[in-house]
């Protein structure tokens, strides 16, 4: 399985719709203090099904909507695709390309579709367990948390890698 | 489910010892299991910087636990690949020595682990097949650049 | 004592406009005092980085969070200098933009305040008159050398 | 009031006797990862009294004191002085230097020292009280605390400032 294209239009502070796409190897990301590198970080956890607003430095749902600007009104929806290619069906799914689209409104409602085809939550989180989710993405400042954690608490680190 | 755990905890210690030692230029990782291995055990993390009598984690410099979280993830990562891996700034607390062995140790894992590494490091940068940049404007909307390397 | 505590809350607050504007280049920074003035009273930090709309400052970033908090010691100190002040890696998650901005006012603020400052980032070593280097032998322990300005 | 010197002997890694003299505008202090730089830091504040060895990242009194090394047997003692130069009597004490001492044994007894002479605790603390101990040394990833505590709990550090 490998990451091929990451689509934002709406999340934080990507009002306007970007893609990024992703290299075999090392894809660095650059910018200045406040510039949404850390948003991207928080897009991709939040696509592949990240359930905790805490997580994603947000208080509430549509913390993740994109806000509004100096002369930009707010929008009404935030969306993150995650495009996989994948050899075989390691994902359980008979397709090379597997996109994964979360999308969320004002209203409080929220969508999850696999290749455009409207999921549950459920049907997502089956996708992604295979990708080691504890271990996917590292926040800005949380490198360090595992040490802190108590012994007991390290398990679940192990337990997906099992 | 027990058995299959501690092979998993043996693999990963086994792993840890080498990116350790790799990423530090020298001490010892270890991870041990304690309290037993039924359910309720857990990992103890021993972490002996180059040049350091053994000690416990606290004492350790901000560098020096962020070094040893990153050999630990790489450990993890050696033994149960995951087809990416996201960092956001995991660097910022590296010296120069140190955040070069990160990088060198990046790119021999990224033959099977696709990297996504935010930094502001140039170093790290300097490792990267692909750079994107990202801009904010006056009107507080992030766009994105794709930049060639240096 | 709570009038005295009124005042200085509003001296903080106009040193902080200032201090904000001139480490973010732009943008409000503003002291609230929250839940009237009695004793149980507190203090709110409004930051608005230059070109975003005003928010609530968990959505703030990493290198925006710090430099908040050091444009707010900064206003404590230019209200209340201490004679010394000793900052811990206080730029570590600043881009090079903010580290320069952040040199230039700690240079302005040492003539009341002398600064003893750790860090890794060459802008800030530039601003210094002295500099100690710190090494650490094979056999655990510190050492100290004087070294010779850039 | 200015800050002249620093000597430190068995304080954490500092094994050997060190003097730092520092200037009147800004010192900075560069090295590796795990040198000993962040310990200075803390030499400062538990000089000037700091009685929490929480926040000096140990877990009891003797964690200061230097616990050996590869070819270095531990020592007995840790010892700090922070010698000051004041102006008048600003420090409300009839010196130009005024050097603060404080040493902690294994077995658990501490001394304080001003200019040489046994005082108590409370000597050293109504000295350094008028230094502004809540803003005098930031430690290492703690610099954006002051952000996440709650609006009442800031007045701290405005009351001192008063
Ligand atoms: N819902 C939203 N709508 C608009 N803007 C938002 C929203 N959520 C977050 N932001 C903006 O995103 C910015 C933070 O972006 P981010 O944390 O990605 O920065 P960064 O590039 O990681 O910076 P640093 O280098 O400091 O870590 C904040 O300034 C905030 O204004
Ligand atoms: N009581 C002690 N005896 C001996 N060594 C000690 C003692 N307490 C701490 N140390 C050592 O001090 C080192 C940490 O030093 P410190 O935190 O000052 O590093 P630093 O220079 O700030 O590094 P960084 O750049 O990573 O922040 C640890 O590696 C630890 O071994
Ligand atoms: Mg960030
Ligand atoms: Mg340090």
């Amino acid at each position: 399985v490998r990451l091929k294209r990451l689509y934002l239009h709406g999340f934080k502070s990507f009002a306007t719709p970007v893609e990024l796409c992703f290299d075999r190897g090392i894809t660095a990301v650059v910018g200045p203090n406040g510039s949404g590198k850390s948003n991207i970080a928080d897009a991709i956890r939040w696509a592949l099904g990240e359930q905790s607003y805490g997580s994603l430095r947000g208080r509430q749902a549509s913390d993740v909507i994109f806000a509004g600007g100096p002369g930009r009104a707010p929008l009404g929806m935030a969306e993150v695709s995650l495009t996989l290619e994948q050899e075989g069906e390691s994902l359980g799914l008979p397709f090379t390309e597997i996109t994964v689209t979360r999308r969320v409104f004002r209203d409080g409602e929220s969508h999850y579709l696999i290749n455009g085809k409207r999921v549950r939550l459920r049907d997502v989180l089956q996708l992604t367990a295979s990708l080691g989710p504890d271990y996917t993405v590292i926040g800005q400042g949380l490198v360090d948390a595992v040490l802190s954690q108590r012994p007991a608490d390290r398990r679940g680190l192990f337990e997906h890698a099992a | 489910m027990q058995a299959s755990f501690s092979r998993t905890v043996h693999a990963v210690d086994q792993a840890f010892r080498r990116t350790f030692s790799e990423l530090f230029g020298g001490g010892r990782g270890r991870l041990l299991g304690s309290n037993g291995a039924g359910p309720e055990g857990g990992i103890e993390i021993v972490a002996q910087p180059p040049g350091k009598r053994l000690q416990s984690l606290h004492l350790l410099s901000g560098g020096e636990r962020a070094l040893t979280a990153v050999a630990l993830l790489f450990a993890i990562l050696s033994v149960r690949p995951a087809p990416f891996c996201v960092l956001d700034e995991v660097d910022a607390a590296l010296d120069d020595a140190n955040v070069v062995r990160f990088r060198d140790m990046l790119h021999a894992l990224s033959e099977r682990t696709q990297f996504v590494v935010i930094t502001h490091n140039r170093a790290t940068i300097e490792g990267a097949a692909v750079l994107y940049g990202i801009t904010m404007g006056e009107d507080g909307v992030s766009r994105v650049l794709s930049l060639s390397l240096p």
